[in-house]
């Protein structure tokens, strides 16, 4: 564990704690993609079965059962919690993301570490990571203005995965046999996509105004 | 299995 995993990590907690604290505060789940938070769940759910089979360490341990059960309570808030599903925007939330899984899917089929079920559904879970930000991406493009907190959920978001680029940066260069391409060139696209978001958000930072995505 | 096949990231 280096200072950037940590850091990396962190945000990403952070970001999920700021999403639930915007859900439970204000009732209200408007501007959050649900098709993004199923696809983490799915993410998570697909990646963490080793929880059964290898452990790593508590603090590894502990932080898979956070993700799987706070992507789950999320989604179970969005769908079926009876005030906040109604300030869900539908209409506005209507990427097809069964394709990002029948894509990521199958590429994990073609490209992985080796061929056996746990491997498989381990790339699919960074193959689908890359890229289940879109979904949210694309409807707070739709919506333009985008309150605080989703705001802050967005950038914590990918602030997370820029830590993890240099935290990958760190390894290589101070763990002799560190490669690991899947991750490492799934995570840099990863933080291509935010890459625009961030430009946003920075701007709006910096004027102290309100963040604002073009349409 | 070599050291970094474990995967021991999030």
């Amino acid at each position: 564990m280096n200072i950037f995993r940590l850091a990396g990590d962190m945000t990403h907690l952070l970001s999920i704690i700021v999403l639930l604290l915007k859900i439970y505060a204000t009732k209200s789940c408007s501007g959050i993609s649900l098709k993004t938070q199923e696809l983490y769940a799915l993410v998570f759910l697909a990646r963490y079965l080793d929880l059964f089979t290898d452990f790593i360490s508590v603090y590894n341990t502990i932080m898979k059962v956070v993700f799987i059960a706070s992507s789950l309570a999320i989604v179970w808030c969005m769908r079926l919690h009876p005030l906040v599903k109604r300030s869900y925007d539908k209409e506005l939330d209507t990427f097809r993301h069964y394709f990002l899984i029948g894509g990521t899917f199958v590429l994990a089929l073609v490209l992985n570490e080796k061929f056996t079920l746990q491997e498989i559904l381990w790339a699919f879970s960074i193959y689908l990571e890359a890229v289940a930000i879109l979904p949210q991406l694309v409807l707070l493009q739709r919506s333009g203005n985008v309150d605080n907190l989703t705001g802050q959920y967005v950038f914590f978001l990918g602030a997370y995965r820029a830590f993890y680029i240099l935290n990958w940066i760190y390894r290589y260069l101070t763990e002799p046999r560190f490669t690991r391409w899947i991750a490492c060139v799934s995570g840099i696209v990863q933080t291509g996509i935010y890459a625009d978001f961030f430009y946003y958000y920075f701007i709006s930072w910096k004027n102290n105004s309100k963040l604002k995505l073009p349409a | 299995a070599e050291a970094d096949d474990t995967k021991d990231e999030l």
